[in-house]
Order: structure tokens, then sequence, then C-alpha cells
């Protein structure tokens, strides 16, 4: 089955926000999401990987502007959940390729990290779904890291399917 | 703006794979999703959360029948890539609530985390995009957790949108 690549998006006007250390129990990403949500905060994209020990992070972008109130809810949680810390990163990036079936295309993602790679861009994060592959990378590799993999699928021109791995 | 939820998927034919400590620069994620293109094996979610002095974990999860496959694939990458192990979960669902303009809606994930840690249900792994908030669970709460997020958009009736938190 063949992907459909339409684009490369770039955001570069979101910090990344990360609950360090939380114990790995229920109520806890609940407790974060709904302090953030009754201040009215728009958050972007939630990553969670697996836990050590009993703890993991959760990590969350959203828009610089909120960084300040971020801070402060933060803090609040991370007292009230037991986190080790928490921290805030307001250098990145998103860089994402936006298409449909990628699910069942393992090349599209080998491909795009590859184009990252090319260029000596470190990838901090990264959160997939069907129909797009998000990196957080610094945001000064921003501009070369989306040329990159515009150049990998080759989408000067459009519409343009993924290239078969 | 009101987020649209269309449903809940429960997803229980995949397996939860982690490459630990990996070295956090260039080329490693590169390195793992080209060796398991090459074998043609599908990949579903990737997760890859911040590093910590230097080292992170990439998951992803993919059909529970390439498992034996990808065990082979990840010995190799594992000491390629000089990480500290590797790690192979077949006892877990994947749980996604699925709509649209979920970005804007902060109270959206707040209310399936809310559902989840109702049911004590623990959440394992976090992925999100616009159109899907995907949780990994343990198997065996899998029926729990969709009928407790079902019942939390209250999506007995179609077309549901999501409540105003
Ligand atoms: C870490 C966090 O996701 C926790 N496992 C919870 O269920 O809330
Ligand atoms: C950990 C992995 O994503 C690494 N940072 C890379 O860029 O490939």
């Amino acid at each position: 089955e063949q992907a459909l690549i339409s684009g490369v998006a770039v955001d570069g006007d979101e910090a990344k926000i990360t609950l360090v250390g939380v114990p790995d129990r229920p109520g806890v990403a609940a407790a974060l999401f709904r302090a953030i949500a009754d201040e009215g905060v728009n958050v972007d994209m939630i990553v969670q990987n697996v836990s050590h020990e009993g703890r993991t992070d959760i990590s969350f972008t959203a828009p610089k502007a909120d960084v300040p109130l971020l801070r402060t809810i933060l803090d609040r949680v991370a007292a009230a959940t037991g986190a080790a810390t928490h921290q805030v990163d307001d250098g990145i990036a998103k860089i994402s390729l936006v298409g449909a079936g990628m699910k069942t295309n393992p090349g599209v993602a080998a491909e795009m990290f590859e184009a990252l790679a090319e260029q000596r861009v470190n990838i901090e994060m990264i959160s997939t779904s069907t129909i797009r592959i998000s990196c957080v990378v610094r945001a000064a590799d921003a501009d070369r890291a989306v040329r990159a993999v515009h150049a990998k699928f080759e989408l000067g021109q459009e519409p343009a399917a993924a290239p078969r791995a």
C-alpha cells in the first residue's frame, strides 16, 4: 500500500514542556492535563514513553506565549503528583511530514529520519499518527530540516507519492 | 473551538517494542526504522520522549505476528547503535479517541485520561495528533478502558461533540 505525502509543516511557535520523573500510576496524566485545561491553555503534541523503575516523563508542546502560565501550573502539578521536576524548552521547532496511509508504509518514517540524519539534525521527540510524523528538533535546525525532508520526498511538485522504499 | 469526537478505537493485535537507552545523537532513529522497513514490517505508533544524560528510549507498536522477526532486528540495531537493551511487551492494547480539532481543545485529553484514571487503568504510553489521542494500556484493561472513554464522551449516540470542559 502506497502512502501519500502531501507536504512538510513546521511550527516554530511552540515550547516543549516536560514533567520529569512522574510516578507511573493511574491519575497522573489526568491531573496534569486537567490542570492545564482548567487554565485554558491549548496543548498540541503529548508524548509519554515507557516507564523505568516506576517513573516516566510526560512531555507536551504548547504555544510559547503560554510558558509563564504553564510554569506555575507545572510547579503545582509536580508537587501534587510527586514528580521529580519539570523542564521548559522554548528553543524547539516541530517538523511534521503530513500525508495519509503512513501507518502501513514503514519506509516513510525511515526516510524522514534519514533526511534529518543526513543533515546531522538531532531528533529530540517523535510522535506519529497515520496522517502525520512529527519530530521536535532545535529551532536553529528547522530550515535545514524542512529542506531536507522536502527534498527527500520530492515535494517540489504537488501532489507527490512517497518513494517506494 | 469545539472538538468533534467520532468514536473510540481499540487495537489488541499489536505489541509494544522499546529500544532502551539509545544514544541521543543523529542517525539512531534512522538506523532503527530503516532496519525495520527493509524487513517489510509495518510500524504503527512511534514514540520518543526527551533524553536524560544523553540517552533516551524509542518505542513503537507493531503487529504481534511480527514480534519474532522484530526481536532479531532489534538485537542487531541495539548492538549497532549502542543501546542498552530492547524490550518487547505483547500484553498491551491501544485505546484511541478519534475525532477532529482536538489540538485546540485541551479538555479533551484531560477527559480521556480522567476516564481511564476513574477506572484505575494505568496509561503506559501516550501519542497524539489533531485527529487521535492514543493510549497504550494493559490488554486486560482494554474493555473497561473502552467503556469508560465511550461513556465519558457520551458516544452512545452518533455523532457526538466533545463536552465543553
Ligand atoms: C504516567 C501517567 O501516564 C500514568 N501512568 C497515568 O496513568 O496517569
Ligand atoms: C534518539 C534518536 O531519535 C536520535 N536523537 C536521532 O536523531 O536519531
